[in-house]
């Protein structure tokens, strides 16, 4: 996955993400495609989540899929999820504690749901996403309305062990988190950070556009065989746009 | 045929809008004003087919890496594994296995294999 968030310099905060996801899962030799990322396409759709016949929130799922992965609160925040893997506290031991009956941690999914339904501020989203005990380790990536109102949040299973916050006014004008710890270099052959790095610093803040973003998350490898779809967000504006992809070949496999 | 890293693809440009369209995802309504378990009824039968095909392809790789034990675990103890969930959220996805005729516990699996995927 890659999700953005990035400031432009009258404030405006959007926010945008691509959907990779299927890596090691059945690859498909005659294709030259992942079996499950093909099987998730047909399954993408949007769900406007209402009360009172008024939409709450909106998100982007996969059909049978209850937790909320990729989504939006209109004039409130946003949020994205992308997968970490991390060898010392895999999740493995969350989800050991959870089989054993030990069921403190919160499995994601259930908890970014939860949040869109009973949260109503980007800051209490950011503290709720950063205090509450995980299954697994995981990063929480949220936008607002407001200038600075955009973090990534680097979760392990018991705390946040990062913040990177948008910080214009001290040149940070996006955050940008893939699969890797912001502090690590990605692995050799997965660095999508780099890439879109560069395309983002190429583009500037006072081109940040739900377009120029759109053509970023779609710079191969960015855009990628694990790709399933490219989602744009502009909390403010309401906009929640999502668009299935394929990478076509030459295309890197992650 | 993918060079290897370091990646030097320059920069796209111009591909917005693109000639998909946002509308060629469907969008469903999921009032919560319903019972939970009827929120998600006309999503689940309408995808019915294309969720069951999608979780026969999780079996199989969860298979692979557990040699059955979480199938097993997920087949037997399920009410056990279920128990500290949010109510709701069981409840929907009571409806949803009702809805597209799955079994209860390969939905808890699919709802779950994120966190399993990562580890």
């Amino acid at each position: 996955c890659t999700s953005i968030v990035a400031e432009t310099p009258s404030g405006e905060i959007h926010h945008a993400r691509d959907m990779d996801f299927g890596l090691l899962m059945g690859w498909d030799t005659q294709n030259d495609t992942w079996l499950l990322t093909e099987k998730l396409r047909p399954l993408i759709v949007t769900g406007d989540f209402t009360r009172n016949n008024q939409t709450i929130f909106k998100a982007v799922s996969f059909a049978g899929y209850i937790g909320v992965l990729t989504g939006m609160k209109p004039q409130k925040f946003s949020l994205t999820v992308n997968e970490r893997y991390s060898v010392k506290g895999s999740g493995l031991s969350g989800i050991l504690k959870w089989i054993l009956g030990q069921r403190t941690g919160s499995w994601m999914g259930f908890l970014t749901r939860d949040v869109f339904e009973n949260v109503d501020t980007y800051a209490e989203a950011k503290a709720v996403l950063s205090s509450k005990l995980l299954i697994g380790p995981i990063y929480f990536i949220i936008g607002g309305v407001n200038s600075g109102e955009g973090a990534v949040l680097s979760r392990s299973i018991e705390k946040t062990i990062d913040t990177h916050d948008l910080d214009a006014k001290n040149g940070t004008w996006f955050v940008l988190e893939t699969n890797y710890d912001r502090w690590k270099a990605p692995l050799f052959i997965d660095d999508r950070r780099t890439p879109a790095t560069r395309c983002m610093n190429e583009m500037g803040a006072a081109n940040a556009t739900l377009a120029n973003l759109f053509n970023v998350l779609n710079t191969k490898p960015v855009l990628n065989k694990l790709t399933v779809y490219t989602s744009l967000m502009n909390v403010k504006a309401g906009i929640l746009e999502t668009y299935i992809r394929f990478c076509a070949d030459p295309c890197w496999p992650w | 045929d993918f060079p290897p890293p370091p990646y030097s693809e320059t920069c796209r440009q111009g591909l917005y809008p693109p000639k998909e369209k946002p509308t060629d995802i469907a969008t469903y309504e999921v009032n919560l004003d319903l019972p939970p378990a009827k929120r998600w009824a006309q999503l689940a039968a309408d995808k019915a087919a294309e969720m069951k095909d999608l979780i026969s392809v999780i079996k199989k790789l969860v298979n692979s890496f557990s040699g059955g034990l979480i199938i097993d675990l997920v087949d037997k103890d399920l009410p056990k594994l279920l128990s500290g969930l949010p109510a709701d959220s069981v409840a929907e996805m009571q409806g949803i296995a009702q809805a597209a005729n799955i079994p209860l516990g390969e939905i808890f699996l699919y709802n779950v294999f994120y966190e399993f995927n990562a580890f």
